[in-house]
C-alpha cells in the first residue's frame, strides 16, 4: 500500500484484494471501501498512508465492546458454555481459558460435556490435569445435559468461581444436534436461571463466509454472547468475524494463537485491524 | 444465491439481440461475486473469469439463441473441467503394505478420515491397519484406537513420542497382522511450522508412502491456497480430501486447492460417522459452488 502515493482506483482495488483475501467477504468489503471513500472525499485525503490509517480505524470501529469482564464475576459459579462446529478448537480453548482464570486466582471447574466424540473426555481430562483444575465427567455416551447439571452442582458445593462446559462439535445445519444443544441449555437454566452466563462461540480463523451462517444458527438456537477466534497463528486473517461483528453485533472476546496452554489473548480490535493489513 | 441472481442477469441478457462485450462483462461480474461469496480464492477467481471471458467472446456464443444461458453453460463447463476427473483411485504397492499418509492443518478431520479410509478399503477387500502417529494432541492415540475398535480394524500405536519411530515400527506390525494397507494418521500442523513440516518430510523420506492425502476442511476460506501450496511444495501429495461437506459451506476451497495444486480431489467426507465418505464428483461440486 505505501508504495503508492496517491489514492486512486488502482489503490482501492489493491485494498479490495487485501480485504477479500482476508475472508472479509464481498458485501462487508464493499461497505468498508465505500465508507473509506466518503471519508477521503470529505476530509480531502491525498496520501496512501492516510488511507491506511482510515482503514484501520474503520475496521477496528466495527467491533462491539467485549461483553465479558474477567474481573467482575459475581455469580457463583459463573457458567461458561463453549459451542461451535467441529474441530474449531473448543476443547483446547477451554484448557487455555482455565489456565488464564487460574492464573488470575480464580477457582475453575471443567465439565466434559462432549460425550459423543471418541476420546473427547480423555482429551479434556489431560487439559484439566495440565492446568490442575477439577473435572466433572460421566461415561462415554452419557447425556450431556446431565454432565452440565452435575458440573454446576459440583461448582457450587466446591465454591468454584467459574465452571466451563465443553460441548461436542456440531454442524449448525444438523437440526437434531442443535436441538440437543438447546436441551443442554435448558438443563443448565434449571440449575441456575441466570446460567449460562456466557455463551462462547468458537470459530476457526481459517473458515470462510460459512462462519456467518454458523453464527446466525447458534445465535438462533441458544444465543451467543461472544466469539473466540482460533488458529490466528497461521496465515489466515479470520476476516469473516468482521462481517459477523457488523451484521450480528457480536464481540470477539479472545483469539487463539497456538496449541499451547498460554496461546490465548484477549481480543484487541486495533491490533487485529493492523494484522489484517500487515 | 447465485441461481436467483443469475436469473435476473440472464433475463436482461436474453432480451438483447446478441451478446456484446458489455453484457458479457456484466454477467461475469455477477458470477465473480458469487464465486468469491462461495469462498473461491481471489486470484483463482480472477484467472477463472479471464478464461471464461475469452471463451464467451468466441464466435459460437455471439450467434447463440440464448446467449445468457450460454455464458452460464460455459462457466459450469469450465468449473467441471477445472475440478478434474471423477474418482481417481489411490496407488497400490507392488509388495504390501501399501502406505497411505494423511496430513493437513489442525482440526481438518484427519483422524476421523483415517478411520473412514480404513473402513472404505476394508469394504473393498483390503486388510487395513491404522497408525497413530500424532504424538502431540492430548488423547489423539486413544481417539484413533476407539475409532479402529468401533469398526474392528487394527490400530498400531506405541508410547513413543517420536512420530517417525512409530511409523517405522508400524510396518513390522502390519506384516505381523498380515495387513496390506497402512494408513498413517499424523498430527495437525501449520504449513508455516518449519519443524512440523520437516517431520512430515522425514516420514515421507523414510517410509516412502505410495499415497499422500491432504485433508482440508470444506469450509476453509481464502487461506486454502496457502496451506495447499506449502504442503504440495514440501510433500508433493497425490490427492485431496475435503471434509465436513455435510454442512452448508459452498466449498469454494475445492476449486482453489484444485486450481493451485492440480491434484485430484479423491474423497469427500460427509459426516462424523465412519461410513460417511463418498467419491468425488466434479459436476456435483461445480453445481454446489455455483449455488
Ligand atoms: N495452530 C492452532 N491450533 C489450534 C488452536 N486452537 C486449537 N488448535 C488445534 O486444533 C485442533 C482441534 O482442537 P480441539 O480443541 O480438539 O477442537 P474442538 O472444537 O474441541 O473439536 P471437536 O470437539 O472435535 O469439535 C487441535 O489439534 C488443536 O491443538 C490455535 O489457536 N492455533
Ligand atoms: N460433520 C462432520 N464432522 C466431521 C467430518 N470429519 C470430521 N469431523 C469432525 O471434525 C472434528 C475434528 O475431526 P478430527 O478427525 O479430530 O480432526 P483432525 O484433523 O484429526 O484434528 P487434529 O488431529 O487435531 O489436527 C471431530 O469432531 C470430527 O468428528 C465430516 O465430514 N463431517
Ligand atoms: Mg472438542
Ligand atoms: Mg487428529
Amino acid at each position: 500500500i505505501n508504495a503508492k502515493k496517491k489514492i486512486d482506483d488502482e489503490l482501492l482495488e489493491e485494498i479490495e484484494e487485501i480485504l477479500i483475501s482476508g475472508d472479509v467477504g464481498v458485501e462487508t468489503t464493499l461497505e468498508i471501501i465505500e465508507n473509506v471513500k466518503q471519508r477521503v472525499r470529505k476530509e480531502k485525503y491525498e496520501e496512501s498512508h492516510e488511507l491506511y490509517r482510515i482503514l484501520r480505524e474503520e475496521v477496528a470501529g466495527i467491533f462491539p465492546e467485549k461483553q465479558f469482564r474477567e474481573d467482575g464475576l459475581s455469580n457463583r459459579p459463573y457458567v461458561i458454555l463453549v459451542i461451535g462446529v467441529n474441530g474449531t478448537g473448543k476443547t483446547t480453548t477451554i484448557g487455555k481459558l482455565a489456565n488464564r482464570f487460574r492464573q488470575q486466582g480464580k477457582k475453575v471447574l471443567l465439565a466434559a460435556g462432549d460425550t459423543f466424540r471418541a476420546a473427547a473426555i480423555e482429551q479434556l481430562e489431560i487439559w484439566a490435569q495440565r492446568v490442575n483444575v477439577d473435572l466433572v465427567k460421566h461415561q462415554f455416551g452419557a447425556d450431556p445435559g446431565a454432565v452440565a447439571f452435575d458440573a454446576i452442582q459440583a461448582g457450587r458445593s466446591r465454591q468454584a468461581d467459574v465452571v466451563i462446559i465443553d460441548t461436542a462439535g456440531r454442524l449448525h445445519t444438523k437440526v437434531n444436534l442443535m436441538e440437543e444443544l438447546k436441551k443442554v441449555q435448558r438443563v443448565i437454566q434449571k440449575v441456575d436461571p441466570g446460567a449460562p452466563h456466557l455463551n462462547l462461540l468458537v470459530l476457526d480463523g481459517t473458515t470462510g463466509q460459512n462462519a456467518l451462517n454458523q453464527a446466525r444458527q447458534f445465535i438462533d438456537a441458544v444465543g451467543v454472547d461472544g466469539i473466540v477466534l482460533t488458529k490466528l497463528d497461521g496465515t489466515a486473517k479470520g476476516g469473516a468475524v468482521i462481517g459477523i461483528a457488523h451484521q450480528l453485533k457480536l464481540p470477539v472476546e479472545y483469539i487463539g494463537v497456538g496449541e499451547g496452554i498460554d496461546d490465548l489473548q484477549p481480543f484487541d480490535p486495533q491490533l487485529y485491524a493492523e494484522s489484517l493489513f500487515a | 444465491d447465485l441461481s436467483s441472481k443469475l436469473e435476473s442477469v440472464l433475463k436482461k441478457v436474453r432480451g438483447q439481440g446478441k451478446l456484446t462485450e458489455k453484457n458479457i462483462a456484466d454477467s461475469l461480474k455477477e458470477i465473480r461475486r458469487a464465486l468469491l461469496e462461495a469462498d473461491v480464492n481471489y486470484k483463482v477467481v480472477k484467472n477463472f473469469i479471464t478464461e471464461v471471458q475469452e471463451k464467451a467472446l468466441g464466435e459460437e456464443v455471439l450467434r447463440s439463441i440464448t446467449p445468457g444461458q450460454q455464458i452460464v453453460k460455459i462457466v459450469y463447463d469450465e468449473l467441471v473441467q477445472l475440478m478434474g476427473e471423477s474418482h481417481t483411485d489411490m496407488k497400490t504397492a507392488g509388495i504390501p503394505p501399501t502406505i497411505v499418509m494423511i496430513c493437513g492443518l489442525q482440526g481438518s478431520g484427519k483422524t476421523t478420515f483415517t478411520g473412514k479410509l480404513g473402513n472404505f478399503l476394508r469394504k473393498k477387500g483390503r486388510r487395513p491397519m491404522l497408525v497413530g502417529a500424532d504424538v502431540y494432541r492430548p488423547a489423539a492415540k486413544k481417539q484413533l484406537e476407539m475409532l479402529g475398535e468401533s469398526i474392528g480394524i487394527p490400530v498400531y500405536t506405541s508410547p513413543s513420542n517420536d512420530a517417525l519411530e512409530i511409523c517405522r515400527a508400524s510396518i513390522k506390525a502390519a506384516r505381523e497382522k498380515a495387513c496390506d494397507v497402512l494408513i498413517l494418521d499424523t498430527a495437525g500442523r501449520l504449513h508455516i511450522d518449519e519443524d512440523m513440516m520437516r517431520e512430515l518430510e522425514q516420514v515421507k523420506k523414510e517410509l516412502k508412502p505410495h499415497e499422500i492425502l491432504f485433508v482440508a476442511d470444506g469450509m476453509t476460506g481464502q487461506d486454502a491456497v496457502n496451506a495447499a501450496k506449502q504442503f504440495l511444495d514440501r510433500l508433493d501429495f497425490d490427492g485431496v480430501v475435503l471434509t465436513k461437506m455435510d454442512g452448508d459451506a459452498r466449498g469454494g476451497a475445492a476449486l482453489s486447492i484444485r486450481a493451485v495444486t492440480q491434484r485430484p480431489i479423491k474423497f469427500l467426507s460427509i459426516g462424523e460417522k465412519l461410513d460417511a465418505v463418498e467419491a468425488f464428483h466434479p459436476d456435483r461440486m461445480a453445481s454446489r459452488i455455483l449455488g
